[in-house]
């Protein structure tokens, strides 16, 4: 599934 | 990127910078809470190890190493360069009541079990509370110094940024995270009562210390 948080947050 | 975001991003990085600068030009930790300084210091390592595994551009990784870097940066200045101004019998907030119950509710509670996924919510969790023992600190003593409280005011600046900035990405992304907002709430009302002080005291010239 795609992610429901992404890593792009510091 | 919305503008809730790079503010809280600056403001989280001014919040170190001051820390940093502060020890530096007095030489001097003292009013600083060590222990807190290392748990930022996991923070930053456990929630950035996806460094090494995707790129996702070139501020996510410069901001992510300036992080890492000034954390563990922070805790050599206080455990090695100045540590005989270390107020270590102040700085007594017992951190694995922190980090344990933390620890088994990023393995019950989060997106994905995975080892870098756990490790990630840990981080998240951890961040949410590694302020305890800096606040412990200044209930102790009483006081704290006014830089000290301009550092904390930016540390907590910064989460209530990044509830704005997903409130944001709610209705203009329809990004939602649950273990990153219910986290962040958590931690930005940690320092509802630290803005209170702030306001009312520090903007008003005023030293920050508490009643007796």
């Amino acid at each position: 599934g795609s992610p429901v948080h992404s890593k792009d947050e510091l | 990127m919305n503008v809730f975001r790079l503010t809280g991003d600056l403001s989280h990085l001014a919040a170190i910078i001051i820390l940093l600068l502060k020890i530096w030009k007095s030489r001097s930790c003292a009013g600083i809470s060590g222990k807190s300084q290392i748990l930022f210091a996991v923070v930053f390592t456990t929630r950035y190890l996806d460094l090494l595994t995707s790129f996702i551009s070139l501020y996510n990784t410069s901001m992510k190493l300036i992080y890492i870097g000034c954390a563990y940066a922070t805790v050599y200045l206080i455990y090695m360069k100045f540590r005989a101004t270390y107020d270590g019998n102040h700085d007594s907030f017992r951190v694995e009541f922190l980090v344990v119950p933390v620890g088994g509710l990023a393995v019950l509670i989060n997106h994905n079990f995975s080892l870098m996924e756990i490790l990630w919510t840990f981080s998240i969790y951890l961040e949410s509370v590694a302020i305890l023992p800096q606040l412990f600190m200044i209930s102790k003593t009483g006081e704290a110094e006014t830089i000290t409280t301009h550092y904390l005011f930016c540390l907590g600046l910064y989460r209530a940024l990044y509830l704005l900035n997903w409130i944001w990405r709610y209705y203009f992304e329809g990004f939602l995270d649950m273990i990153a907002i219910l986290a962040g709430l958590v931690q930005t009302i940690l320092y509802c009562d630290f803005f209170y002080l702030y306001v009312t005291k520090v903007l008003k010239g005023k030293k920050l210390s508490l009643p007796a």
